[in-house]
């Protein structure tokens, strides 16, 4: 474990509590996407298949109960809370991000670091999770003004990779033979899919106006 | 071994 690690696993769950205030305290989940918080879940559950029988530490165990339960949660908050259900906005949250998990599996099956069950699901959460923003950022796109709370939500959601990469730089320098493409570039082109965002969030802190993205 | 074998990141 580095920090830049231990900085992205909490800047991941600050995100995830962020939205869970959210959904939880106002009973609302205006400008959230119900297919990105979807993909979400797959991604957690394929990715941590092996929860129950590889054991790394209890931070890890830990936090894997967290990524999944409130990943699932969330999404039963938005499908199933009478009141959170009332303020999805279901007419512009139209990705078609079911057309998103064919094409990931597929590429897992083509391009992965061992040809295993585990394996090629570990792979095909990592290419899912790359893309899984893009239905929340064509939303965020549609919204008119969105709240802080959402912008924290993404901000952070985009900040965790971005430390993650760091954490692989440190680690190829420091680990002799700790080298994964898989996860890298995956890692690289999700950090890069929130370029735009990035700039224009800091725009609107730095001008101090309401965050707006360009449709 | 083991380190190869599982994934140690979330």
């Amino acid at each position: 474990m580095n920090i830049f690690r231990l900085a992205g696993d909490m800047t991941h769950l600050a995100s995830v509590l962020v939205l869970l205030l959210k959904i939880h305290t106002i009973k609302s989940c205006a400008g959230i996407s119900l297919k990105t918080q979807e993909l979400f879940a797959i991604v957690f559950a394929s990715r941590y298949l092996d929860i129950f029988t590889d054991f790394i530490s209890l931070y890890n165990t830990l936090m894997k109960l967290i990524f999944l339960g409130s990943s699932f949660s969330i999404v039963w908050y938005i499908r199933r809370h009478k009141l959170v259900r009332r303020s999805y906005d279901k007419d512009q949250d139209t990705f078609r991000h079911y057309f998103l998990l064919l094409p990931c599996f597929i590429l897992a099956l083509l391009i992965n670091e061992k040809f295993t069950f585990k394996e090629v699901m570990w792979t095909f959460s990592l290419y899912l999770e790359a893309v899984a923003i893009l239905p929340q950022l064509v939303l965020l796109q549609r919204t008119k003004n969105i709240d802080n709370l959402t912008g924290q939500y993404v901000f952070l959601l985009g900040a965790y990779r971005g430390l993650y990469i760091l954490n692989w730089i440190y680690r190829y320098f420091t680990e002799p033979h700790y080298v994964h493409w898989i996860p890298w570039i995956s890692g690289l082109v999700q950090t890069l899919l929130y370029a735009d965002f990035f700039y224009y969030y800091f725009e609107s802190w730095k001008n101090n106006k309401k965050l707006q993205l360009p449709a | 071994k083991k380190e190869a074998e599982s994934h140690d990141e979330l």
